[in-house]
């Protein structure tokens, strides 16, 4: 089970990058930065994504975040376009 | 709602659909397309046009995963349904559907029409808004295609750019219909026609005979269809012509016909190319001399050799001593000469040379009480007909002595 679970984060984690890449310019800003530092981008840039989809900001990939995530939608950048 | 400035820098924007997805009718892709453009364009100046090759400002294409020289990519089913760029040259407008979408024309799959509603709307520089009731909010809502998909946010955001839809060309106000006995009424211009007398005013004129106790209320275009309304001056000629005139061109008249070739210029009757319009003309018809009123400045004309006469022009006032004002319409009448001006009328002996009488313009009606209606008559019908006017002549002592203390009292006034 702790496998399993592992890799579900991970999917989940690596869908995250990917979105917060696409449209939230995260790789642009966070790809200079050490691991410790990138992991705190990526909670400012799920924030950012929370506050602009109007759900509870936490920095944590919650369901209703996940959910927004795998939503079919415009490929165009929210911010940074 | 976000935007980028300036958008487009024109409001007529072409676009070509460069391909077509195997999931819809082409006309149905056609038409969603342009509906698409439609609801931006019923909220601001922009119109659209298609074009079925060369270079659009909106190229639309159907791609799927890595696309020729595009900067953003597809990523199979579901996920990003497609793209567009903001106003600019090259890549500019362009705007990308995922080909590995299910599109369709209602609510299965993916519609087309408001997904690309929602990216001509970055095509034309919107961006996307948090307004989960927006069409730029970034994910796909299925909304009912049949109603209007834009929110507020988006008319504001697209207004911001462009602004609103041009305002309607005000109406034109309903032309007002003249009253006869208004005792504020002024003629545009007067003239005698063999045995009447013909008053203009806007569209209409009201006709008097010489001898018959009847006055009838006209429009002009009745008469003669191609002439415009509200003339500035009009007289007959000894030929059994009337001349109408407005601003710089002049009408011939014979009978119930405008005469072929007209307008003319009246600078080809002799006056200067600084004289623009003519604010009132009468013939003397002892001496075949026609005098032109421009300003304070008159002409004399001279019927028979058809030029101007030398001397002139001369001031109105120096040539018709006590008419020190601007005359609106004259014509002559049983040897005097009638000047109006506003809502006052001068006979005028051109004999003696002086003022004779003043009184209201709108004496040849014969109100009975002059207030602002109608009198006697329906003008509502266009054409009506006045019971028992007496023109001036017919002796009556009190308007005789009303005009003597008027005419000693303003002589001094007009002098």
């Amino acid at each position: 089970f702790p496998l399993v679970r592992m890799t579900e984060n991970e999917e989940n984690m690596q869908l995250a990058q990917a979105y917060l890449n696409q449209f939230y310019s995260l790789e642009i800003e966070g790809n200079h930065l050490v691991q410790s530092k990138n992991r705190s981008l990526i909670d400012d840039k799920i924030r950012e994504m929370q506050a602009f989809f109007g759900l509870t900001v936490t920095g944590k990939l919650d369901s209703n975040t996940l959910e927004i995530m795998k939503t079919p939608r415009c490929g165009v950048p929210d911010v940074g376009q | 709602y976000g935007y980028t400035l300036p958008g487009w820098r024109k409001y007529n924007l072409t676009y070509r659909i460069i391909n077509y997805t195997p999931d819809m009718a082409r006309a149905a892709v056609d038409e969603a397309i342009q509906e698409g453009l439609e609801v931006w364009s019923k909220v601001t100046p922009l119109k659209f046009t298609k074009i079925s090759k060369g270079i659009a400002d909106i190229m639309i294409a159907f791609r799927t995963r890595v696309h020729g020289r595009c900067p953003r990519y597809f990523d199979g089913p579901l996920g990003v349904l497609g793209h567009a760029f903001p106003p600019g040259p090259g890549l500019g407008g362009d705007t990308h559907f995922d080909e590995d979408e299910n599109w369709t024309k209602d609510g299965a799959g993916f519609n087309l029409f408001l997904v690309a509603a929602h990216e001509f709307g970055h095509a034309l520089g919107l961006s996307h808004s948090n307004d989960q009731t927006a069409l730029m909010f970034p994910n796909y809502v299925s909304l009912d295609p049949r109603k209007y998909p834009l929110s507020q946010d988006d008319i504001n955001g697209i207004q911001s750019i462009y602004g609103g839809l041009p305002k309607e060309p005000a109406k034109p106000k309903e032309p007002t219909i003249p009253h006869a006995c208004d005792p504020d009424l002024t003629f545009d211009a007067i003239t005698t026609f063999r045995r009447e007398v013909m008053f203009f005013k806007g569209r209409h004129l009201w006709r008097i005979y010489y001898d018959i106790t009847d006055v009838e209320f006209e429009l002009i275009a009745s008469f003669w269809p191609s002439l415009p309304a509200d003339l500035q001056a009009a007289y007959e000629n000894p030929r059994d012509k009337i001349l109408v005139f407005k601003d710089e061109n002049f009408w011939m008249i014979r009978g119930y016909a405008v005469l072929p070739d007209y307008p003319k210029s009246i600078h080809t009757l002799g006056f200067p190319g600084r004289v623009k319009k003519i604010d009132a003309a009468v013939c003397d018809k002892t001496t075949r001399k026609t005098y032109f009123f421009v300003g304070i400045w008159c002409w004399r004309f001279d019927e028979m050799t058809q030029t101007m006469d030398k001397g002139f022009p001369q001031r109105v006032v120096k040539h018709f001593p006590g008419i020190s004002i601007r005359v609106d319409a004259a014509f002559q009448y049983k040897g005097f000469f009638f000047f109006s001006r506003g809502s006052k009328q001068f006979e005028y002996d051109i004999k003696t040379k002086n003022i004779t009488r003043i009184m209201r313009t709108n004496t040849w009606f014969q109100c009975k009480e002059p207030k602002n209606s109608s009198f006697g008559f329906d003008i509502n019908k266009e054409k009506a007909h006045s019971g028992g006017i007496k023109i001036l002549y017919h002796k009556s002592l009190s308007l005789f002595i009303f005009g003597i203390v008027h005419l000693l009292k303003n002589t001094s006034i007009y002098q």
